[in-house]
């Protein structure tokens, strides 16, 4: 039998809206160590990696060794608007269960259940290794979704110019060109800090739609950490609650290469 | 125009 417990359900309702409109079908694979999950969407450019840690969940419970669980995106995010901000969410699977049981509760006066039927999801996994990356650049959510949204309207490539001192978000489109320089800024308030870590400078260009895409995951977390590469994809990571030790959710998108 | 690259291309299936 698989049961989680999570007093603060929002932190779930916030992934699978950072996630929908990405995949259509995802597997939860839960373990005794919590929950994984690894998405690409249909084109092969971007992919969803999930980890809740055990920490996260108020309780948890996972008595196989692993358990897979197809969710369909589109219902798992209807089944969501059930739950209010404040309700707490507990799952539920029986070991050979054809369904996952959603009970959202807000003290003992409202109490909502829905059983969402369990999807049986072909799913190709693969393997990402554990990255140094050349640049590391951690800024606050709400500017990586302004940056991508006010870009987003010259043009579908943004260019991510990395060096020492700051980073440079360019866009070049019909219209004309214009860029965003973010100086590295440690030492202010800690909802302001940009911290720009560079141990070789690294220029890359990246579809607009996939980066604004990802940005729908901010509401889980302050702060939002780019990893840069010149030789492999970008990784745009939110720590749930800006805690690394309750988990995760990453995306990775493949860069576009100039002709 | 740049052309996307896809992430077959970095990574392997396991």
């Amino acid at each position: 039998m698989f049961e989680a417990v999570l007093s603060n359900g929002s932190t779930l309702k916030k992934i699978f809206e950072g996630i929908k409109d990405l995949c259509t079908d995802v597997n939860f694979d839960v373990s005794s160590e919590g929950i994984k999950l690894q998405a690409m969407d249909s084109s092969h450019v971007s992919l969803v990696s999930l980890e809740l840690h055990t920490d996260v969940f108020e309780q948890f419970r996972c008595d196989r060794d692993s358990m897979t669980l197809g969710l369909n995106m589109k219902s798992v995010t209807q089944i969501f608007k059930i739950c209010g901000n404040d309700d707490s969410v507990t799952m539920r699977a029986e070991d050979e269960g054809e369904t996952l049981e959603f009970t959202f509760e807000k003290g003992e006066d409202r109490v909502s259940t829905f059983e969402l039927k369990l999807m049986d999801i072909d799913s190709e996994h693969l393997g990402i290794p554990d990255t140094e990356y050349q640049c590391n650049v951690k800024l606050p959510c709400s500017e990586y979704q302004r940056i991508c949204r006010d870009m987003a309207g010259f043009g579908d490539n943004m260019t991510i110019d990395c060096q020492k001192g700051g980073v440079t978000f360019s866009v070049d489109g019909e219209v004309g060109k214009g860029k965003i320089f973010l100086k590295h800024q440690p030492n202010v308030e800690e909802k302001h800090k940009v911290i720009v870590t560079v141990k070789e400078g690294v220029e890359l260009d990246f579809a607009l739609r996939y980066l604004n895409n990802f940005a729908k995951a901010a509401p889980l977390s302050d702060h939002v950490q780019l990893g840069l590469n010149s030789d492999t994809p970008l990784s745009v990571r939110f720590d749930i609650e800006d805690k690394a030790t309750l988990g995760s959710l990453k995306f990775f998108l493949a860069p576009k290469i100039k002709e | 125009t740049p052309i996307q690259n896809n992430l077959d291309e970095f990574y392997t299936l396991v």
